[in-house]
Order: structure tokens, then C-alpha cells, then sequence
């Protein structure tokens, strides 16, 4: 076995092979070796994990392939909201925020409230207020914005007019454009 | 969701999880990746990030559930997440999967849905990516 390592995922559910072309697919995995040798960089300079993890974390942000920062999927009103949490495990240290509309890279903010606040969790506003005074970066609500997310969403909205029972709320999502039945 | 597991040279475990949540959600419904216990988790010996149908992965507390396995039942990291994602998730009704580490470099990324996009890469450098059952 290894004596340190790096483990990511990209989200999980109902990824068709059909329906995930060679060249999605080539980008996707671009993007994972992309956020796994982000991480391995911190580890084989000697780096924490914590700095791994978020470093690795980050790139998946800023890709538009996944569900989390740029390619976060669209609530019922049309906005994303993001959500994030780390954990040292030497420690027991935590740190998560949920509800985030602004923040570029809510891993970053998560791990700010881990090390820079007395608590393990905010949500909202709030959150998005400790943000600022800790210098987190925060963006425009259109940096999250991917057609395909958008349209997802208007083909959810479609589906719920059609159906009364049970709420589209309470199931999972399914984008019948990459088969990619994601869940939060 | 996206996440990481990460153990370092110091032998210090990490777990991370981000998500953008699910399509449609409505009254600030959130699901387990910000739930320490449920879709995020670390302590000395195992380190645990998880993706998938949230709600079911709070009730079961899935990733705090994998390292207590670990933990008081000495069970093997693959042992104890297989049994959590193959056995007692399906059971439940709920979909989705794990990525996890311990404190001697073990990995496990056992998932109950159709595909997961995952990778690992260690101390060689070598990054390995996969998404269906391969």
C-alpha cells in the first residue's frame, strides 16, 4: 500500500454509457487528473491533507462537468446554492456552510470556518457574511450559470407541471442529455 | 458533489465534500455532503467523502458509520464501506457511493449506482481515473 495518496469523486448516479460522448467523457477525465495531481502536488511537497483535499476540490469547482461552484445545478427559483464541509481527521476539526450564493469556492469558505471561527457550521447569509470578513472570494451568481444546468432545470419544471404526486422536490434529478442522474 | 479523502506523509487523514445540491430544490433543502457524519467525515484511523441521494445518506449517517466500523469493529476500510454502500444503503433505498482512505493507505470507492466518477493517485504519481464498474 501507499504511504500517502489522494482519493476524489465527481458525483455518482445514472451515467449511461450511451449517453456520455467520447468527447464529455475525455473532458471529464481531464478534469480528474487535473484536480487529483492538484492534490498530489501538496502531498509529495509534504503538504497536509487538508491542503490536498482542498486543492483538489478546488479544480473540481471551477469545472463546469460537476455538480459543485461552476457547474452547480439550479433550485426550484433558478439560483444555485452550494454547500461544502472538510474534516481533519487528526483533529476532529470540522467546517461547513450551506445555502452559499456567492462564493466562488465554498471548500475554501468551509475550511475557514473550521480554523478561523469557534464553530463547525453556518448557513445563508450568515455564512456569506463571515465570507466577506474573512476575504473569501465571492462572484456574481451568473459565474455559476451553464446552459446545461439551466436546462435542466426548465426539463424538471416541465416534468413537475405534468406529474401532481410526489414532489419533484423529494427525487433526484435526472438530465436526460449527459444520463447523468445526478444527486446532491 | 465532488470530494476528496486524502492521507498525507505526516500520516494525517483529510475528507472533503462540495456540491451544488439538486436540481429543483426548494425551502433550502440541503443534503448530507455538509453533514459532518453523513456525507463528510474524519479522525485518526479513516477519512470518508460521499455523493448520492442525501437524504438517505443523513438517515444512515453513512460516512460516520463506515469509520466506526472501522473503528470498534476492527473491520477492514473495504470491508466496512462495501457493507455500508452494497448492504445497508440498498436496503435502505438509497443510491450512491463513497470514496474513503485509512491511516494505512487503504482505499476504497464502493458505489450502488450505474457509475461514479472517481480517481486516486499515490505516492508513484500515477493518476487513475474510472467511472463505471471497470
Amino acid at each position: 500500500q501507499p504511504k500517502w495518496g489522494l482519493v476524489i469523486h465527481g458525483g455518482a448516479g445514472v451515467i449511461s454509457r450511451e449517453n456520455l460522448s467520447a468527447e464529455r467523457e475525455g473532458q471529464v477525465r481531464a478534469a480528474l487528473e487535473q484536480a487529483l495531481r492538484a492534490g498530489h502536488a501538496v502531498l509529495a511537497s509534504g503538504g497536509p491533507s487538508l491542503d490536498a483535499v482542498t486543492a483538489a476540490i478546488r479544480v473540481l469547482e471551477d469545472s463546469p462537468y460537476f455538480n459543485a461552484g461552476k457547474g452547480a445545478v439550479f433550485n426550484h427559483d433558478g439560483i444555485n446554492e452550494l454547500d461544502a464541509a472538510i474534516m481533519d481527521g487528526s483533529t476532529r476539526a470540522a467546517g461547513a456552510v450551506a445555502g452559499l450564493r456567492h462564493v466562488k469556492n465554498p471548500i475554501e469558505l468551509a475550511r475557514r470556518v473550521m480554523e478561523k471561527s469557534p464553530h463547525v457550521m453556518m448557513i445563508g447569509e450568515g455564512a456569506e457574511a463571515f465570507a466577506r470578513a474573512q476575504g473569501v472570494e465571492l462572484v456574481d451568481p451568473k459565474y455559476f450559470y451553464t446552459e446545461e444546468r439551466w436546462q435542466g432545470l426548465q426539463r424538471a419544471l416541465e416534468k413537475e407541471r405534468e406529474q401532481t404526486s410526489p414532489p419533484s422536490s423529494l427525487r433526484p434529478g435526472h438530465d436526460p442529455v449527459t444520463g447523468d442522474h445526478k444527486f446532491g | 458533489t465532488v470530494g476528496a479523502v486524502a492521507l498525507d506523509q505526516a500520516g494525517n487523514l483529510a475528507a472533503g465534500t462540495s456540491t451544488g445540491g439538486m436540481t429543483n430544490k426548494r425551502y433550502g433543502r440541503v443534503g448530507d455532503s455538509p453533514i459532518i457524519g453523513a456525507g463528510t467525515y474524519a479522525d485518526p484511523r479513516c477519512a470518508v467523502s460521499a455523493t448520492g441521494h442525501g437524504e438517505y445518506f443523513i438517515r444512515y449517517t453513512v460516512a460516520r458509520d463506515i469509520c466506526a466500523r472501522v473503528e470498534y469493529q476492527g473491520k477492514s476500510l473495504t470491508e466496512a464501506a462495501d457493507v455500508v454502500i452494497h448492504d445497508v444503503l440498498v436496503k435502505a433505498g438509497g443510491e450512491g457511493g463513497v470514496i474513503a482512505m485509512d491511516a494505512d493507505g487503504h482505499v476504497a470507492m464502493p458505489f450502488n449506482s450505474t457509475g461514479m466518477y472517481r480517481g486516486y493517485i499515490g505516492d508513484d504519481g500515477a493518476p487513475r481515473v474510472a467511472i463505471f464498474p471497470e
